[in-house]
């Protein structure tokens, strides 16, 4: 199908926290977000992908910068709770997403928009999609290059 | 804010491949993209978390049950090239989503979303937002139960 990107968003008002090694079991995702939520952190992505060994995963999600001391606060008040083995924040990501419009598959755009990146070694930390975005977060530093060369790649450099 | 849940979606003609420790490095996400495009795959989900390591990590991502086989052999092709320790496909999966309207943060619906699957023991295997959305992938065998608790807890069971 033709997939026509509308265009690049991105948003350097993220920071990520990762839990490493939180039990893969019912409840765990709740007894995370529970707290969150009660103390009113606003988050954005929730990332988590399958566990490698049937009993944990690692859980990331992205808060404004200006929440993070705070999220990790709540999380860490929580650690015997849930048991994480570590917990990783890191503000100096930004997150970038390209907008396709009438994308039935993503696979087109996250070609594109994988190869862009990787011409300039860019390393992709998270993925995750929407109907119609496919975001990434990667270091801060890389922004402007990041987002040049994907407006480039995708012919939206037009003046 | 007052979150505004408008609907539970799902879709069971989702299938999930996991590639386990795909090199993180630039270039990467790429080559495995590359050719589900050059075959023309549809991608709908595609969820990759940090790295532990710092050096690997893994990605998965989901197709319509139709395209497993093909998918798979596509990537077992390229396995030489990407150097993943392993690839596991899974047909017996079905995405669940929870369509907030004004979702400024996530927070308060991932808490609902999550505790309501806690309380029926369903456990969550990969998690993903977007602006309106948040998803899961479960075990196809809780479809309806999942299905029902969630219109529950939403006060969407209005007849
Ligand atoms: C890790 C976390 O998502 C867990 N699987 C749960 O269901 O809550
Ligand atoms: C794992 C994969 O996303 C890799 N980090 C890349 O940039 O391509």
């Amino acid at each position: 199908e033709k997939q026509i990107v509308s265009g690049i968003a991105y948003s350097r008002d993220e920071a990520k926290i990762t839990l490493l090694k939180v039990q893969d079991r019912p409840g765990v995702a709740a007894a995370i977000f529970g707290p969150l939520a009660d103390s009113a952190i606003n988050v954005d992505m929730i990332v988590q992908n399958v566990s490698d060994d049937g009993r944990t995963t690692d859980l990331t999600f992205t808060v404004p910068k200006a929440d993070l001391d705070r999220a990790v606060k709540v999380l860490e008040a929580k650690r015997g709770d849930l048991g994480f083995q570590a917990l990783k924040p890191d503000s100096n990501v930004v997150k970038v997403s390209v907008i396709g419009v009438g994308m039935r598959s993503h696979v087109g755009v996250a070609k594109q928009m994988f190869q862009t990146l990787a011409e300039k070694s860019i390393n992709i930390q998270v993925i995750s999609t929407s109907e119609i975005k496919v975001s990434v977060l990667i270091a801060e530093e890389y922004t402007e290059l990041a987002l040049r060369a994907l407006h480039t790649a995708y012919g939206l450099d037009a003046n």
